[in-house]
């Protein structure tokens, strides 16, 4: 869950 | 998630899928570079790695094994397929990839979030992605084709782009801690590239109007 923000998106 | 997210993403799915199903039923692939297509899946093979080790969200992991499996399909019917192959226009789809591959390489290795090969593989995926359309702009105005089947395609493709950046802008104002310049300055890249498409797609489209009309 400590993944930045933008790897979320596709 | 957003519904600019959302939207995007549904966007790109139907762009592939357009594509998809245009040569599906056409059994024509005339005026797609098969350059642009490989470079997307290689863009997808090296940004969704995470797939089997990092579950963000059953949306995520869907839309990633759509993704990668539609761009394969593609790629399969202008390879493999009998009666696509022989529509491919091989002729004129001669850029290199390794024009685009290795600055993207290089670029990723030098400014990338930290310096690890899953990090390093998933900023060169960004960068990739941004000029990916590159080898079928060039085809295009090497033949001035623009038919349907690319005019939609790719309108779809920068709908996408266009609303990735308003997800952004709106996350940027909602999300305390979100920042992303690589993806950011990336993806303004990419959408400038498609922003070009439109032009031509525009000038093809006057032009066919302008025959139309008596003289």
């Amino acid at each position: 869950a400590a993944e930045p923000a933008e790897k979320d998106e596709l | 998630m957003n519904i600019f997210r959302v939207s995007a993403d549904i966007l790109h799915l139907l762009s592939i899928l357009v594509l998809l199903l245009k040569i599906h039923a056409t059994k024509s692939c005339a005026g797609i570079s098969l350059k642009t297509q490989e470079l997307y899946l290689a863009v997808f093979v090296t940004r969704y790695l995470d797939l089997f080790w990092n579950f963000h969200s059953l949306y995520n992991s869907v839309f990633k094994v759509v993704y990668i499996a539609t761009s394969s399909m593609i790629i399969w019917y202008m390879k493999r397929h009998r009666g696509v192959k022989q529509t491919y226009d091989k002729d004129h789809d001669t850029f290199r990839y390794l024009f685009l591959i290795v600055p993207c390489a290089v670029l990723a290795l030098i400014v990338n979030g930290r310096f690890s090969l899953f990090e390093i593989l998933w900023t060169f995926s960004i960068y990739l992605e941004a000029v990916a359309i590159l080898p079928q702009l060039v085809l295009l105005q090497r033949t001035k084709n623009v038919d349907n089947l690319t005019g939609n395609y790719v309108f779809l493709l920068g709908l996408y782009r266009a609303f990735y950046i308003l997800n952004w802008i709106y996350r940027y104002a909602t999300e305390p801690h979100y920042s992303a310049w690589i993806v950011w300055l990336s993806g303004l890249v990419q959408t400038g590239l498609y922003l070009d498409f439109f032009y031509y797609y525009l000038q093809a489209w006057k032009q066919s109007k302008k025959l139309q009309l008596p003289s």
